[in-house]
């Protein structure tokens, strides 16, 4: 999964996020195509007891763009990561717009995972003081290498345009 | 002095005072434009793409700087991704576009794979419980990626369509070096070995089946014969034409289901954003299936603790990250309420963007506990790493 944020010049704003699930998806190159396919029923696993032709698969993705009742600030922002995107979004957002971290530390900043059965799992550079108060108060944490959380936004405020591409994957944002 | 005749003096009195009051403006027009903005360096004054590599967010401004809309900009980028990050998405996968235009209007428009006419009677019992790779053909959707670029273009696009395509298709034929993220992951033995074992082999390994590295060069000559067809001939060229019928062909080859009746049929899902109020912001996101309410669902539960920034002083950052993951799990209670509407009469989830329902829920957080699972409601289920 990739997810690219875009702020135009005229004020008109794309926030998309497009997928291949897993690493290259069902492993299914096309030779005659050059297209790679993927494996987008999986996602149907242990969330749908049946499905039906023409049904989508629910799904974590969630682009989204919010706009300032002023219509001055927005802030264009989406993720990928499988079943992280959730998290790693709102933490994004909650750390930028209410617990006043600029965009690039916002999204920067590790994250706390939830896992489908309520386990708590923390990315590496967590505040271990944190983490052993939070176990004091009885949550179940449980150790996770595989975090694949990555999220790109743009942002106006004031006036000013901020674009951050997620460091987790290499990225790097672009404007003018 | 005294053999100037008064009126020049006085005439040269005035320039000298034009002068000053000219040149007091322009230090105040310059001096001014730097105060209004108080942009710090690392920001923009125009527009800016964001996407997972340098080169296609370079890619995206590019079109935005030729003069391209907000989608023409994200199409070009999306293109180039799906030759540096093939392993994220790509023609053969499905997207999901929230576009706000000009006049604030925001609208979604979900390109994601839907179930083929014919499919596995028993897919589901062949889902894995463990966390690995979900490969084979029964699991192909109907790739929707490519009708949802046309559908946005046509409404947003100020580009010839053609146009989008061009630095992507350079990049596909003349090649580039590996991408170092792609690099790091092709090295990694687990993956190393799927490419190895799959058709993924003809492009990501060299002839003598060992896979490419840091310092190769990536090329991707068939595909990019195929965006050139589609750049010339519209995206018909794969829902309805030789494509598509070699799409067909291969996938067939492969054990899959997927017809040309699939690819004829599908089409992209329109729809108004669902807005949810978030203090100062609105935020717009895409319905059901996707993943949106889940996130508002979150915020809405997390925006009534009213954080500040002295919420991550010391004292108070325990207390910040509890009630966040109570909130997450009250969230992955509600999992089950995100499914395909269109299929699905079960109780659909618009309860969760409701603030009323997340006041009802913010009441059973406690600030020094947490409780059992059931309490939660969850059905506990494995998670996608995406």
């Amino acid at each position: 999964t990739t997810h690219v944020s875009v702020l135009a010049e005229d004020g008109s704003a794309v926030s998309v996020t497009s997928t291949i699930n897993q690493i290259f998806g069902a492993g299914i190159y096309s030779s005659r195509t050059g297209i790679i396919l993927n494996n987008e029923l999986a996602d149907f696993c242990f969330r749908a007891e049946r499905l039906s032709a023409g049904e989508q698969p629910p799904s974590s993705m969630a682009p989204a763009i919010l706009s300032s009742s002023s219509g001055k600030n927005t802030l264009v922002i989406g993720g990928s990561g499988g079943s992280m995107i959730t998290t790693a979004m709102a933490l994004s957002i909650m750390n930028h717009l209410w617990l006043g971290m600029s965009l690039k530390d916002a999204i920067a900043a590790p994250i706390v995972f939830v896992d489908g059965k309520n386990n708590v799992k923390f990315e590496h550079g967590f505040d271990k003081s944190v983490i052993e108060a939070l176990k004091v108060i009885g949550h179940r944490v449980t150790d996770y290498e595989y975090f694949f959380n990555v999220v790109n936004a743009v942002a106006k405020e004031d006036g000013c345009i901020t674009a951050v591409s997620d460091a987790r994957k290499q990225g790097k944002s672009a404007g003018y | 002095m005294s053999k100037y005749k008064p009126w020049q003096i006085c005439c040269c009195l005035c320039i000298g005072l034009f002068g000053a009051i000219i040149f007091i403006c322009l230090c105040m027009l310059v001096f001014g434009v730097f105060i209004h903005r108080g942009c710090s360096e690392d920001t923009y004054q125009h527009a800016a793409v964001s996407a997972d590599s340098k080169l296609c967010s370079d890619i995206g401004r590019d079109i935005l700087q030729q003069g391209g809309s907000a989608v023409d900009g994200a199409i070009a980028a999306l293109l180039c991704t799906s030759l540096v990050n093939p392993q994220s998405m790509g023609l053969g996968g499905g997207s999901i576009f929230t576009v706000r235009d000009k006049t604030g209007t925001v609208k979604t428009f979900s390109s994601r794979e839907t179930v083929p006419q014919s499919f596995k009677a028993d897919l589901l019992k062949g889902c894995p419980t463990s966390v690995i790779f979900i490969t084979g053909s029964q699991w192909i959707g109907v790739p929707g990626e490519l009708r949802g670029y046309e559908v946005v273009h046509r409404m947003y696009g100020k580009l010839p369509w053609a146009r989008l395509f061009e630095p992507t298709i350079r990049l596909a034929r003349e090649g580039f070096p590996m991408p170092p993220f792609l690099g790091s992951l092709l090295n990694i033995t687990l993956i190393g070995n799927l490419v190895k074992a799959t058709s993924l082999c003809e492009v990501f390994c060299h002839k003598n089946k060992t896979v490419l590295g840091i310092g190769d060069t990536l090329k991707f000559p068939k595909l990019a014969e195929t965006m050139e067809t589609i750049a010339e001939q519209g995206v018909d060229a794969f829902y309805t034409g030789q494509i598509g019928l070699d799409l067909i062909q291969d996938v067939k080859a492969a054990g899959g289901t997927l017809t040309m009746e699939d690819l004829k049929s599908f089409r992209v899902r329109v729809e108004d954003a669902w807005t949810v109020p978030l203090g100062d912001y609105q935020m717009h996101i895409p319905p059901p299936p996707a993943g949106g309410v889940m996130l508002a669902f979150i915020l809405n539960l997390v925006k009534g603790f009213h954080f500040t920034p002295r919420s991550m002083e010391e004292d108070q950052k325990v207390l910040t990250y509890h009630c966040y993951i109570e909130a997450a799990k009250f969230a992955n209670g509600q999992r089950k309420s995100v499914h395909d509407p269109v299929f699905n009469t079960k109780k659909d989830a618009s309860h969760m963007v409701d603030s009323d329902f997340a006041d009802r829920i913010r009441v059973l957080i406690s600030k020094n506990r947490t409780y059992n699972d059931s309490y939660y409601n969850i059905t506990p289920s494995p998670d996608r790493f995406g």
